[in-house]
């Protein structure tokens, strides 16, 4: 089982890269399955619907890009009550701290730009969350021309320029942080607006799309290169030896 | 030729390997993630079929077994030098990948192809 001591120790192998995952990635049997409903769920299952069967074998055709899709929710959030008609959410992103050592294919965030509140009729976008003085390097447009597997209230917008720059190195910050934003339809009374009722979840969502790096990694060790170092420095010793 | 060869090792006989159904083949196998005690992180599929290959490694390995050079001479090491060292093994020898939609312990989703995961047929080595 997930957790014992002997699965711990085989983790400490570096060959067990499967037992490793499951360690890391595998709540424990104890644990609940952690509560996934509504939309995000549903991308994800129509997206594995689309790059594998029933069975699980991964379809010939499938356009998915990458090994593995992480969907990534936000962690936390501060929502700003309404300025004129606007009202302001920030949202963070959390990434794992071995993230980088996967190679980076997309970053798209999925929003809902249309809410339906009670009385309120939303328009929203998403923007990075950026200091001052730096530069925006989000698209200007709105949306993807992928074919998408969104209902109508939700666009998708690809942040993989933001994400690499930003992100995507040893040194980067674990935290990518988004400003979702909203404004009160057209024509619409200014009403007061609260964010009751929209909990993180159900207004955006990160997804990830990488590649496993680690067999490449793997490869490169036992690359002959390496072999042909070792027998260089080895042929040293030997002349070291003759001399 | 695995015929030509049987002429040669002594005492050889297509007795010796037994009967066809004992030989060295790829065996359908299902489980479910529940069985495996991963049902509680594991969104789809429901079903795997790792299958497992089993049987007995003939004492001349023939091509469509895929055995390596090195599985030949050890048959033919146990069989005319030394029998404490052991006939070769009935193991996969080509697999495929599955992939699985798993929840992870902070509620995120992941969609991963794992390799390696399926035995697609077997040889002896």
């Amino acid at each position: 089982e997930v957790g014992q001591p002997s699965i711990a120790l085989m983790a400490d192998a570096p060959s067990l890269p499967l037992i490793q995952e499951l360690l890391e990635e595998a709540p424990g049997k104890q644990q609940r399955k952690p509560q996934v409903l509504g939309h995000p769920l549903q991308y994800m299952l129509e997206l594995y619907q689309r790059s594998a069967d029933a069975r699980g074998h991964p379809r010939e055709n499938r356009t998915i890009g990458a090994t593995m899709v992480r969907l990534v929710r936000p962690l936390s959030t501060v929502a700003r009550p309404l300025r004129g008609p606007w009202c302001i959410k920030t949202l963070d992103f959390p990434l794992r701290p071995n993230q980088v050592a996967y190679q980076l294919v997309r970053a798209i965030v999925v929003y809902r730009h249309q809410l339906h509140l009670a009385h309120f009729h939303l328009s929203c976008h998403v923007e990075p969350w950026i200091q001052k003085s730096q530069t925006n390097h989000f698209p200007s447009g709105r949306g993807s021309s992928k074919p998408s597997l969104l209902s109508k209230a939700w666009t998708e917008m690809d942040i993989t320029q933001h994400v690499r720059q930003r992100l995507w190195n040893p040194k980067g910050h674990r935290v990518l942080r988004l400003r979702f934003m909203c404004q009160q339809q057209k024509g619409s009374e200014i009403l007061e607006f609260q964010w009751h009722g929209t909990s993180s979840l159900d207004t955006a969502f990160l997804l990830l799309y990488v590649n496993d790096t680690h067999k490449s990694v793997q490869k490169a060790k036992l690359h002959p290169r390496g072999l042909e170092e070792f027998m260089g420095r080895d042929s040293s010793l030997l002349l070291r030896r003759t001399r | 030729q695995a015929g030509r060869i049987t002429s040669w090792v002594p005492g050889f006989s297509k007795e010796h390997d037994g009967p066809k159904s004992n030989q060295c083949s790829l065996h359908p196998f299902q489980v479910s993630f529940h069985q495996l005690g991963w049902d509680h992180w594991i969104i789809a599929p429901h079903v795997y079929t790792p299958n497992y290959c089993k049987g007995a490694c003939p004492r001349v390995l023939h091509y469509g077994l895929n055995s390596p050079n090195h599985a030949i001479i050890q048959n033919l090491v146990n069989e005319l030098v030394d029998q404490s060292v052991p006939q070769p093994s009935c193991v996969p020898y080509k697999y495929v990948p599955i992939s699985i939609l798993l929840v992870e312990a902070n509620g995120n989703i992941l969609y991963k192809e794992y390799e390696d995961m399926i035995a697609q047929s077997c040889t002896c080595r």
